[in-house]
């Protein structure tokens, strides 16, 4: 049964590792940043910079929020709007000695955190599925 | 301590119901369903029949993919594609009597569940935000 020594665990063992993580970089415009999303699949990736560091998050919603005119969608715009314009910055962040309390916490209200390192090294990801295979395996337990 | 009797209990009032829910209709256009999706700031939306009936799911992946032409995004072609045609729709649902069991054994590769009654008509949504508040609260009892 989930206890509360559970929620002591260290998040680095569930972390999925950047090499795996799709993602794009500073520079790259809303349009490639579209294609990135539409082929893998994913609602929203991180956005890192040449040394990749952690800069901010990117989803479907805001790249067509950002070309919204008054008439229409304006399309052709998508490929001179940059992902540093339009990604969301102000994310709660996790490192990788932090404990499974505070993903808990903070995946109530987010799909998935972004672990950094002190440097602001992006690290890889915490994902809901995770935690919730966790949970459900010390509920059975 | 989340305890197998948590399981047992009842989705029926964590339910996110019908009438709060973002959703399109059977026969609405791509176009219309990117615009519901980028206003509500859903990553994933249902689709209702003209009776409220469960018919599928809508992200702006599926919508981008459909018009992913040779050369370039043929934007001109969303009003004419309609949800129907590219909707996902072998999901598994669940019941208004289903138990918390069932709901945590599916939102771990889901974002959230459809609840349908016995016709398939829509009756609300169960999110992994609601079944993780009610597992962190299970564990601080
Ligand atoms: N290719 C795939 N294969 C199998 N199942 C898939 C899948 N794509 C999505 N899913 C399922 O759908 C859930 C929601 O994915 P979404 O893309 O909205 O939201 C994802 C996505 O934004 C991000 N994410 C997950 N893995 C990623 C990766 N390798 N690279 C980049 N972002 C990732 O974390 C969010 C939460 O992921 P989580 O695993 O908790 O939850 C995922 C997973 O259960
Ligand atoms: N307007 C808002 N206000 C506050 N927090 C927000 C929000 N929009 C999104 N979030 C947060 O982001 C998470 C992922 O939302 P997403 O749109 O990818 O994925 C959502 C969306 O596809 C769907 N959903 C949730 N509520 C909905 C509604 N009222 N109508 C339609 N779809 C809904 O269920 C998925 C999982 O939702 P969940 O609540 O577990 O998880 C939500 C929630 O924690």
């Amino acid at each position: 049964l989930p206890s509360r020594d559970f929620l002591e665990t260290r998040i680095e063992d569930y972390i999925i590792s950047s090499e795996k993580v799709a993602h794009v970089q500073l520079g790259n415009s809303a349009e490639h940043a579209l294609l990135v999303l539409t082929k893998t699949g994913y609602s929203a990736v991180p956005v890192l910079d040449l040394k990749y560091r952690f800069c901010g998050l990117i989803n479907a919603q805001r790249i067509t929020e950002s070309i919204l005119g008054m008439n229409h969608i304006e399309y052709e715009r998508l490929p001179e709007i940059r992902v540093e314009d339009i990604m969301q910055t102000d994310l709660p962040l996790i490192k990788i000695n932090d404990r499974f309390q505070r993903a808990l916490d903070l995946l109530i209200n987010q799909n998935f955190l972004c672990v950094v390192d002190d440097d602001g090294m992006f690290m890889g990801i915490l994902t809901r599925r995770v935690i919730l295979k966790q949970l459900k395996k010390q509920i059975y337990q």
